[in-house]
């Protein structure tokens, strides 16, 4: 391990040391000021406040900021831990960090939890599923029939709901994801281990010397 | 034969945050 020190600098607020949140995460500092060169395009898209905003998101994702879409909502909402409806820097490295290959598979399985408990109640139940489902078939070309659905359904809670009780908390749900690990396909990114590859302007505008 | 409903969740575009690293 290199010995960091960071020179003084002016950042758009919400900035955080890539020093600091190195140690915090799986990434390195290259990494993280790599992932500073794409935050920054990200945040200044619509707004060039050194935030995202969920258009900003949106826009990122769909090249669409007006495209509504309930599960891209929920991983903003989930990026956004202090709930100011914006994503700061340090925020977006920290949960992508949940993303990297070499990340823990448990802090995949729990981030996938949270996302799918939309009412954040600690459990997620049948009616939430349901509505995920409805959810994806608005933004798909299929079409099922409610009886298909529930069939889904009932298959999946049969499996996942261990107790019976119509949710699946935190251990039958780490459980079914064991049973099934390409559930947790979309958590892991092989981007972020190319990230300095990526991004490799970020070597003009680094600020942290190995020393 | 219906397939789970987690699988079908997990294909939705806005869980594919790879689009997020596309070329902007």
């Amino acid at each position: 391990m290199g010995c960091f020190h960071s020179k003084p600098s002016q950042h758009a607020a919400g900035y955080e040391d890539p020093v600091a949140l190195a140690s915090d995460t799986t990434f390195s500092v290259s990494e993280i000021e790599a992932l500073y060169e794409l935050f920054k395009k990200i945040s200044s898209s619509v707004i060039d406040d050194g935030l995202i905003h969920k258009e900003e998101f949106r826009l990122a994702l769909f090249k669409n900021s007006k495209k509504e879409n309930l599960f891209a909502d929920r991983v903003f909402d989930l990026f956004d831990v202090k709930r100011n409806g914006v994503i700061d820097f340090g925020e977006f490295v920290r949960s992508l960090s949940v993303f990297h290959p070499n990340a823990p598979l448990e802090d995949k399985i729990d981030f996938a939890f949270q996302l799918y408990d939309l009412r954040r109640t600690g459990f997620i139940e049948r009616e939430e599923v349901k509505q995920m489902l409805i959810a994806l078939l608005s933004e798909s070309d299929m079409k099922l029939s409610d009886d298909v659905i529930e069939t889904i359904l009932d298959k999946t809670f049969a499996e996942a709901d261990t107790n019976n009780d119509s949710r699946i908390d935190k251990e039958e749900w780490q459980n079914f994801v064991l049973r099934n690990p390409s559930l947790m396909k979309n958590m892991t990114l092989p981007y972020l281990k190319d990230i300095t590859t990526a991004f490799p302007s970020f070597v003009f505008n680094s600020e942290v010397e190995d020393v | 034969n219906p397939m789970n409903a987690f699988e079908l969740i997990s294909t939705s575009q806005g869980l594919d945050l790879s689009a997020l690293f596309e070329e902007k």
